[in-house]
This record gives structure tokens, sequence and C-alpha cells, in this order.
């Protein structure tokens, strides 16, 4: 569960000043299925970093599951980040000199819960670039990766864990409609399925359709919150 | 004018060997607006990296205003894109460490046809901005810019020389709906005004509709190649 109240994000870097977030309050409930609209530049990806805790509000609180996010430490942060949350970024952000198969593992190296030997993180590494559509390309690096598999691999990322939330930053921007569809499908059933919460920032109405719910940001505020009856 | 006659790419690194482009012949006619659709993998980046000089193709032709590129010597090709192209790539290669303005003026420093002054490259700099909308973010760096208005930042950069020839790549696929209709028709009056090829690569419908003609690849060959009569 997700609760955030009169969130805001100044960034403030001397020559530059931007008020990314103007006080943005709202809940998402455990097993939802968000997706975040809005203009380029309105605050979306600002909002989902202090989402992943990877990033600190400027003010306003932040409680995940009921635990103030604010005043954790650095520590708590990364456990958080590494136990809960399965993260796709805009920018994809895999590692450049390795291949989808070891950056999808990535996640189950950095797992506190319990150990992933060798074995089992390349065979549930090969699944999740299966279910993507990627078999064929375990051992490209991102360099041999058309954009849309780039960003296929980061997804497969972040499902690796089946984490308790996933986070995902326009995860369909590089994709044709049928990849993407199936995609969303993806999303859909590890959130019916495994009771996964996702929050997803979209540009697409086809694909803000899959969602439960919308939730439309304009200069940094939110400007609509629709329940969506037949997703 | 471009003429492509039975293109193929192999990519072949050792370890890895994709045919990526398996035969593509086809004609582009100076002052279409073309627009290249088609699967995550099916090549488009690919063919739009021999088409900008940026790669070769493994066999097969490629006729830039009747001269044979696949001749031409490494300085032949560099004159090229810098004189005649204006290229939006996938990931958006800006520069870190360097403002908006700087890197939309990037193409001004490398044009060999005259010199720019630093004075008339700001204001060229500026006036690209802000037709895309950037106006008040000249100094941002690109991790100081959301991922739409980076994107927005490489179109300017393509635009800013008038280059006889636009080659972008998913050039709206960080933009919400609304900024890019704003980006076509920014294509769309230099395609018609100024007369300037553009070959764009989508995966949107919507934007695919401003195009005079559509070309779906597949598999590294040209499925489809429809005249669009209502542009
Ligand atoms: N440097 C490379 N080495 C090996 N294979 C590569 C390389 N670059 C691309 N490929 C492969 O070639 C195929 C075509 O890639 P390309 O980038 O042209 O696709 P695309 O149509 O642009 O896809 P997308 O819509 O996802 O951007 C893909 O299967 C990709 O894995
Ligand atoms: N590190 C930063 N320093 C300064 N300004 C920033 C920084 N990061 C983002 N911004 C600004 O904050 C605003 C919101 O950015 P954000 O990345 O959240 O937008 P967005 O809604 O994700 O946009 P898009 O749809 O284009 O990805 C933008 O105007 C951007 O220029
Ligand atoms: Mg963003
Ligand atoms: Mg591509």
């Amino acid at each position: 569960v997700i609760e955030v109240n009169k969130l805001n994000k100044i960034y403030d870097s001397g020559e530059v000043k931007v008020h990314a977030l103007r006080g943005v309050s709202l809940f998402i409930e455990k097993g939802d299925l968000v997706a975040i609209m809005g203009p380029s530049g309105s605050g979306k990806s600002t909002f989902m970093n202090i989402l992943g805790c990877l990033d600190k509000s400027t003010s306003g609180e932040y409680f995940l599951d009921g635990k103030n996010v604010s005043n954790m430490t650095k520590d708590e942060l990364a456990d958080i980040r590494n136990d809960l949350i399965g993260f796709v970024f805009q920018g994809f952000n895999l590692l450049s000199r390795t291949s989808a198969l070891e950056n999808v593992q990535l996640p189950l190296l950095y797992s506190r819960a319990r150990a992933y030997h060798s074995k089992e993180r390349d065979e549930l590494a090969k699944k999740a670039l299966d279910s993507v559509g990627l078999s064929g390309r375990y051992n490209h690096q991102p360099n041999q990766l058309s954009g849309g598999q780039q960003q296929r691999v980061a997804i497969a990322r972040a499902l690796i864990k089946n984490p308790a939330m996933i986070l995902a930053d326009e995860p369909t921007g590089n994709l044709d409609s049928r990849t993407s569809v199936e995609i969303m499908n993806i999303f859909q059933t590890m959130n019916r399925r495994n009771g996964i919460t996702v929050v997803l920032v979209t540009h697409s109405d086809e694909i803000a359709r899959f969602a439960d719910r919308v939730i439309v940001l304009r200069d940094g505020k939110v400007k609509e919150d629709i329940r969506n009856d037949n997703p």
C-alpha cells in the first residue's frame, strides 16, 4: 500500500530550479494496477523515482506499507528496492558490457531474502527472457539488441523475482502494438494471479486500458484520478 | 533520392550472428515523407543506420542522389552525414555533460558549408528549442530533463541546419499525443514547405498517418509499401 501526502519535489542545482511535483497526495492499494499519464515534463518519472525509493521528496510524506520512507536510512531504502520492487526505467539502464542473461539475473544477485545458485539464476533468467519473446537473444549485449529488445530485457529483469510491486516507467514506448499487448498481458497476469501491485507510466490510451485506474498528472499535480470499470 | 538494391545486413561478432536485413530494395523520392513500421527487431534501426551512412550493408547497394554510398571513403561518408542529414536516434545520443543549447548547436560546429559564429549558433539553437516547446530548458543537461524533453532536444538538433533529409528513429516514442502531434506538424511543414525528405520510424498508426507512404518491415524484409492518399 502506497500513501503519499503533499509530496513536493524541487530540483535545485544552483543554475537550474524546477518545481517538478507540487503537492501530490494519493493512495494506491495493494494489488492495484495503476496507469500514470500526463504530458511530457509533468512529473511522472519524478514521482516514480520517489515511489521506487531512488530519490527523496523535498517535502511531504511517503508511507510504504505503513512505514514512513522519508525517515529511512540509505540501507533500509536499498533493502526495499532490492526486496520489494521491480523497476523498469524510462531509459532501460542495462549494463553495457553484459549479456541479456546476466543483466536479467542482477536482482537475484542482490537478493537478501535467499541465495540463488548460478544454475538456478540461469534457468530463471532464461524463463524471464522467454516470457518477453527474447529466447534467441540470451547472449546479446545491449548494443546488439534493438531498442524494443533492450526494453524487454529491462522488463524481464523487473519481473524475475516476482516482486511485491512493479514500477514501470513507459515500459512499451519502444514496442510495436502486438509486443506491447503481450507485455501488458504479463503485467495483468502477475497482478491478478499473484496480487502484484503494478504502477506504470504510459503515453498510450490503449495501454492505459489494461489498468484498473488512471491517474493523470499535469504540471506536477494530480489532474484526474479515474477508476476503470472494464479493464 | 534514395535507392537501395538487395540490401543485406548480417551482424557477426563471432558469438552472435543475426541476419537483420534480408534483401531490401526500394526507392524514396526527394521530398517524400515516409513512415517505416514493423515489429520490434524487424530491422528498422538497422535500415536507418545504413541510410544515415552510420553503418555499411553486408551486401547490396545504396545510392544517395545517384552516388554509390558503398564505395565512399570514411571522409566522404562523414561529409554526407554532416552536410545532408539530420538524425534523430532511437536512444537520443545527447552529450551528457552538455546543456540542451550546446547539444542542439553541434551540427553547426561540424558544418563545412559555412561557418557559424557563436552568437548566431545560440540564436538558431534557441529558436530550434522553442519550436519543440523547450524554451525554459536551454541550460538543462540531459539528466535534468524528462525522457520526452531529451527526445525533443535530439529532434531540435536534427532540424537546426534545415538538412536535405531527416532520418528520425521513433522520434515520438517518449512523447504524449499532443506533443507528438506538434512534432509531426514540424516535420510535415519542413517537408511540404522546404521540400525536406523525411524518413521516420514509428510504432504508432496515428503518427504514420502524417506520412505520404508507409513501408512495413518484417524479419528484415519489406512486407508492405502503401501510398497514403490523405496525409
Ligand atoms: N550490433 C548488433 N549485433 C547483433 N545483432 C544485432 C545488432 N544490432 C541489432 N541486432 C539484431 O538485429 C535485429 C534488428 O535490429 P533493429 O535494431 O534493426 O530492430 P528494430 O526494427 O529497430 O527494432 P525496435 O522496434 O525494437 O527498435 C534484432 O533482432 C537485433 O537483435
Ligand atoms: N535532475 C533534474 N534537475 C532539474 N530538473 C529536472 C531534473 N529531472 C527532471 N527535471 C525537470 O522536472 C520536470 C519533470 O520531469 P519528469 O522526468 O518527471 O517528467 P515526465 O513526466 O516523466 O516527462 P516525460 O513524459 O517526458 O518522460 C521536467 O520539466 C524536467 O525538466
Ligand atoms: Mg518520464
Ligand atoms: Mg529500433
